[in-house]
């Protein structure tokens, strides 16, 4: 459970373990917490969609059929350290690789995933999850901002209006994520940032997880007429801001609203061939 | 306009649910995808072309353009004799910077980087470049000040996805305080690298160990560069 490697800078530094996972957060406090992130996949439910119970997942449909794999036990990693950036190449397999990155100046931890193209020489369609883990006690509780605006509070297994009786435990607990979803007990949160709108939910406490990537093999019978069977990689980002709720300046929700801004209405780069000229003709 | 207002053509075609959902046939989301990279480039295009004219007006005031480089000759000392030479540069995009390519960061000897920030606040934001990792590169500001930077490789998975076009290297550096609504631009030159004799290396070549001391080499005396 010790940490091998550790990246950081002046705000929190993220550690490794041997088997190269992240394994915990250390925040500029001196307080130490869990966190890990590891990818899963779900398989895909099949049927001939003739009723209820045997509706195939979809280009509508998330169904798992309550199968749940880990892609990799252990993780190979590259650590590079400099002055401006300090990162963590991970590879969990042959389709499944991720960079995590701390920059000297941000406070928040970037995960660049490249998933794909998902085999599928198994016959078996799946649908490629990115988890993250802490200690914090959400009870039941997490939040999305599924309509764009505000952080909606999602309860699991639980509806506001009526008695839900859950039949499918995952999906029933998944929810539209816009570009952030979080936990968070009485003293800590954990918010974790999208690039793109995705499907994520909590499904123990202190967890978080988004779909990032989904290969399935069956239509689902609402009317596209094919099987959602991308054979392409998709990369992407996550950013996580993690921190205490109390005291903290700027506060996490300040912190949750500027990273959304910055990251939603991030600068464009123009590129110029300068050639021609010298640095002062130039300046 | 007739750019823009294509643009907002294909937005509207692809606000369709289908499109946000991903429920659309394939066939269907490729040509969501040709529209929209079509309509990206001609507003790229009239974008290079309005930067230009704002360009030459700006660093050529009162005179008239000419479309000639400036020669060697033509630096000046003394600005009541010599002519100003003209700039006459363009501002392109490069669309498969999320894949780690652009042509112009990799290929030219001195370019340069303009970063627009549309948000109505200041910000600071890391600049990653993708660039050849052969060279070393030396990133300046407005005011002559050198900016830390660092070459950093690329995941071979990564560059696997444009394996014609991807570099393998992405240079970053931290572009500070970009003002509200408004841009900076970084002059960037690339050198050769100072131990010419040495073996070129590259990342994938290298023992992971021998990689690891000479990133913590460069990240604790940014002057002695590794030869790769």
């Amino acid at each position: 459970n010790s940490n091998v490697v550790s990246i950081g800078n002046k705000y929190f530094s993220i550690g490794f373990d041997s088997k190269g996972f992240l394994n915990s957060i250390a925040l500029d406090d001196g307080s130490e917490h869990k966190l890990s992130q590891t990818f899963f996949y779900y398989e895909g439910a099949v049927g001939d969609n003739r009723v209820f119970k045997n509706r195939s997942s979809g280009a509508y449909i998330f169904r798992p059929n309550s199968t749940e794999r880990f892609v990799a036990n252990q993780v190979q990693t590259k650590v590079i350290k400099g002055p401006v950036v300090e990162e963590v190449h991970q590879t969990f397999n042959d389709w499944i690789s991720q960079v995590i990155r701390v920059y000297h100046d941000y406070n928040f931890v970037e995960f660049e995933w490249l998933v794909g193209p998902i085999p599928v020489d198994d016959n078996v369609g799946k649908e490629v999850v990115s988890r993250f883990m802490t200690d914090i006690k959400s009870s039941n509780v997490f939040y999305t901002d599924s309509n764009g605006r505000e952080m909606i509070r999602r309860v699991r297994d639980h509806r506001e209006t009526w008695n839900l009786n859950l039949e499918e435990q995952v999906a029933g607990n998944y929810y539209p994520v816009t570009t952030n979803i979080a936990v968070e007990d009485q003293e800590r949160r954990l918010s974790v940032m999208t690039d793109r709108a995705q499907g994520g939910s909590s499904l123990q406490d202190g967890a978080v997880e988004l779909m990032v990537h989904r290969r399935l093999l069956h239509d689902d019978a609402f009317g596209v007429a094919e099987a959602l069977n991308h054979t392409h990689a998709i990369r992407g980002k996550h950013f996580l801001i993690f921190g205490k709720l109390n005291g903290a300046v700027p506060t996490m929700a300040a912190r949750e609203r500027f990273l959304q801004a910055e990251k939603l209405l991030s600068p464009w780069l123009f590129f110029s061939d300068v050639s021609s000229y010298e640095y002062e003709d130039w300046r | 306009r007739s750019h823009l207002d294509y643009m907002s053509e294909v937005m509207g075609v692809l606000q369709h649910h289908d499109a946000i959902t991903g429920t659309s046939k394939e066939h269907v989301t490729q040509d969501y995808t040709v529209q929209i990279t079509a309509a990206l480039k001609a507003c790229s295009y009239s974008a290079k072309i309005i930067l230009n004219q704002l360009t030459k007006r700006q660093t050529n005031k009162d005179k008239p353009v000419v479309t000639e480089p400036p020669q060697p000759s033509a630096r000046y000392h003394d600005q009541a004799t010599q002519p100003q030479p003209t700039f006459t540069f363009d501002f392109d995009s490069c669309l498969l910077l999320n894949v780690s390519a652009c042509d112009i960061s990799e290929t030219k000897d001195k370019f340069m980087v303009t970063v627009y920030n549309a948000l109505a606040h200041s910000v600071f934001h890391y600049i990653r470049v993708p660039v050849d990792g052969n060279f070393e590169y030396e990133v300046t500001d407005y005011r002559s000040v050198p900016i830390t930077h660092q070459i950093i490789s690329v995941p071979p998975q990564v560059t696997a996805l444009h394996p014609i076009q991807a570099s393998g290297y992405e240079l970053v550096f931290l572009a500070t305080e970009l003002p509200p609504v408004g841009y900076k631009s970084f002059f960037i030159t690339r050198k050769p690298a100072r131990h010419v004799n040495a073996p070129r290396f590259r990342f994938k070549d290298v023992p992971e160990v021998v990689l690891m001391q000479n990133d913590e080499k460069m990240a604790s005396d940014d002057t002695q560069r590794p030869p790769w």
